[in-house]
């Protein structure tokens, strides 16, 4: 039988379980494409 | 250890209390669909599914994941690449690098269009797209022009204009033509 | 303290690198200071340096707020661990040493957030440095290291490629989820993780397959102790879901490692996971083109698949074993005494609780039935390509008398044991596969066996059906025996008293 203790932590393990983006490629900067300059509202603004 | 011992996994209790095994252990489920999640098979050829395996749950791989993959040296140091000193090229300045960035193919102005945003490339590919005919609307945020096969029929109080148009979708990254009711001041 | 200055001079190197590119010289700058003031300058530093900036991120984490970057400091770490596992000299302490320092330290500081924390543990931050370290690993090893100009260290570096999977799956193994339960989605994650399993796989020479079986088993080892009867927790049978969709992923990419270990993989699995062992004993060679098992004329002796020899990764039962030698002597020369010297040395000293159908514990060890069976298999398929088929494909033969007195002469446990293990040989084809399912089609309807025919029979019919009343994959060489035993005249099994008398059975059959 699994102890109560145990249940919870596997139960919080489910919870916190990684997904696909936690073991996605670790983030560093990156040099600029090019420096920030004001472009229109209607543009896309996230890549 | 007889062939009674199956007999409650073949006889699908109706009641879950009554089920002495987890059937999802014993007799299991139809695997096709686990199988289809993991890309197995994608095509008569096998495919080997592990170097981009994502998560063990079909549920938690949310999103691609960047696979293994290699950039070789000579991909790195490419000398003088239009004109720029570094590999990649930076583009910092509308009056000087406007012309380096007409040598670019139309996706690779769309990508860098949608990329960098709020940034000087994104004004230099708007500047040349529109160079090449190319325009932008301002509510489907997508690039649009006309179709050369055929000339639009403009409307009678002069604002808008029928006709077909070949969009750059950035969702599916392709050219698709499109008959369209084109608003002339939906377009920048 | 010293704790805190060590903060600082962590929190420098992760604002260093949200500025320049993780390449740029300024990093080599910053470690070598690192080094020259003392910071990394011995082990003691090191793990004190390590410990505070672990805590740090840990804690990081859990302030970060969970839309932004979370994992910043986390992958700065990583960064940092990777590139001294380049740089340093080495000459003091080894590249081992320091690689099972830093994991040590991470452990240590994993562990004791584990505990502390109980349920408000969070496994992300854990999960994804040593994810990073994988991948860092991989990008560094691409090409055989070819990012790594300087040959002496390329060199030494693909000489450590092996260590540090062996030295990284170690600690893996010592994190597995009956001992850290508040990690098992992370860590079953881990073993699964694209830089890590298809890796493994295929290290040179086999040599990542030890410790991989050793972190399969952990796993079912974990399902096994959890899986009861009547319940099974929710979390527990997302674990297995899990644990399944990776065994596709292997069986898809690199069968071999199912095939060849199978009997370990049998040994451990938990006896109701029916699909799960079809799944492994259903992986077949990549070639290999299977033959329709329904097809009414065919027939194994003419395959010559069948006639080959299947890869097993190690002798099953190995010299330690007390009954090598018995089982050895005894298929040179079949005596009672050796029999009976056999047939003592399989129990068990206590009850093996298992959660199998139909029964609760075992008395025997099935372990070593499994080897003795597996062993007698090899040796068939070794004598094969001397002798004839007539000698080995004989109730006479001593393979063949050993497996049948095992049988007559055990309990009805003992019958079931040795039955299902044969079932278990039934898979692609291959000479184990062929003279396996020779043998119980021989068993099936011998005379020999006098009043406990009926017995054997049922037996053999449950091994088979067991693994046919499960959805697919089925394994190849049940589903052709099967089919034969189906249209084998000498036997209607309608008419057997325990099919008669299991209206749930017997409408199974007679369709077929």
């Amino acid at each position: 039988k699994m102890p109560d203790r145990m249940k919870a932590q596997l139960e919080s393990s489910l919870l916190n379980c990684p997904d696909s983006l936690d073991a996605d490629s670790p983030h560093f900067y990156r040099k600029p494409l090019s420096l920030p300059h004001p472009t229109s509202i209607f543009f896309p603004s996230e890549p | 250890f007889g062939l009674k011992a199956l007999v409650p996994l073949i006889r699908q209790e109706d009641h879950e209390s009554a089920q002495t095994y987890d059937s999802s252990m014993t007799l299991g489920a139809d695997l096709s669909s686990m199988l289809h999640s993991l890309g197995i098979p994608r095509d008569s050829k096998r495919h080997k599914v592990l170097y981009t395996f994502q998560s063990p749950w079909a549920e938690t791989s949310r999103s691609e994941v960047e696979p293994r993959f290699f950039i070789p040296e000579s991909f790195t140091n490419i000398p003088e690449v239009l004109q720029s000193q570094s590999t990649p090229p930076c583009f910092n300045s509308v009056q000087e690098d406007h012309q380096r960035v007409a040598l670019f193919q139309d996706e690779t102005l769309f990508y860098l269009f949608y990329k960098h945003p709020g940034t000087v490339i994104q004004e230099l590919t708007y500047l040349e797209l529109r160079k090449r005919n190319w325009r932008y609307h301002k509510t489907l945020k997508a690039w649009l022009t006309k179709d050369p096969k055929m000339e639009p029929a403009v409307s009678a109080d002069g604002l808008s204009e029928r006709g077909s148009y070949v969009f750059f979708d950035p969702q599916r990254w392709e050219k698709c033509q499109r008959d369209f009711l084109l608003f002339y001041n939906a377009i920048m | 303290t010293r704790k805190e200055r060590y903060f600082l001079v962590f929190t420098e190197w992760v604002k260093l690198l949200q500025r320049v590119e993780t390449d740029d010289i300024s990093t080599l700058v910053f470690i070598r200071q690192m080094m020259e003031k003392g910071v990394l300058s011995n082990s003691d530093s090191l793990i004190e340096f390590f410990k505070a900036a672990l805590e740090l991120s840990v804690f990081s984490f859990k302030e970060s707020d969970p839309t932004g970057e979370v994992f910043t400091t986390i992958d700065a770490i990583g960064k940092l661990i990777t590139k001294l596992l380049v740089l340093q000299a080495f000459s003091d302490i080894s590249r081992s040493e320091y690689f099972n320092i830093v994991l040590s330290v991470i452990a240590v500081v994993f562990a004791k957030d584990h505990e502390q924390k109980y349920v408000t543990f969070n496994e992300r931050p854990h999960f994804r440095l040593l994810s990073n370290l994988l991948y860092e690993w991989e990008v560094l090893r691409g090409h055989d290291f070819i990012k790594i100009s300087d040959n002496q260290t390329r060199r030494e570096l693909s000489e450590f490629d092996q260590e540090f999977y062996d030295i990284f799956s170690t600690y893996l193994h010592s994190l597995q989820p009956i001992a850290f339960p508040g990690f098992s989605f992370a860590w079953v994650t881990l073993i699964s993780h694209r830089m890590f399993l298809p890796t493994m796989l295929r290290l040179p020479k086999k040599s990542g397959w030890k410790n991989l079986m050793l972190l399969l088993i952990d796993l079912l080892n974990f399902l096994d102790t959890y899986t009861s009867k009547n319940e099974v927790s929710n979390a527990v049978s997302v674990v297995y879901k899990g644990a399944l969709r990776v065994f596709l992923g292997i069986s898809n990419d690199n069968p071999e490692f199912l095939i060849e270990n199978h009997l370990e993989f049998m040994n451990n699995l938990p006896p109701s996971y029916f699909q799960l062992k079809n799944v492994i004993l259903s992986s077949i060679p990549k070639k290999m083109m299977l033959p329709n098992p329904y097809d009414s004329n065919l027939s194994m002796e003419k395959l010559p698949a069948c006639q080959e020899l299947p890869e097993v990764f190690y002798d099953p039962i190995s010299d330690s074993s007390t009954l090598k030698k018995p089982v050895d002597n005894y298929l040179r020369i079949p005596t009672n005494s050796l029999l009976r010297t056999i047939l003592h040395g399989i129990y068990k000293t206590e009850y093996d609780i298992k959660n199998g159908v139909g029964y609760d514990l075992l008395a025997i060890d099935s372990n070593l039935v499994r080897a003795i069976v597996l062993h007698i298999g090899i040796e068939v398929g070794l004598e094969n390509q001397k002798m004839p088929y007539s000698a080995l494909f004989n109730a006479k033969s001593a393979y063949y008398t050993l497996l049948f007195n095992l049988i007559h002469e055990g309990t009805v446990e003992l019958k079931y044991q040795v039955v299902q293990v044969m079932a278990e040989q039934l898979r692609y084809p291959n000479i184990h596969t062929y003279w396996f399912s020779y043998v119980l089609k021989t068993m099936l309807t011998s005379k020999d066996w006098g009043e406990q025919l009926v017995d054997i029979q049922e037996i053999i019919l449950r091994s088979l059906l067991e693994r046919l009343i499960v959805n697919k994959p089925h394994a190849w060489g049940i589903s052709v025996l099967f089919s034969q035993i189906i249209r084998d005249k000498n036997i209607n099994l309608l008419e057997l008293p325990f099919v008669k008398n299991l209206p749930e059975i017997k409408n199974i059959l007679a369709p077929l």
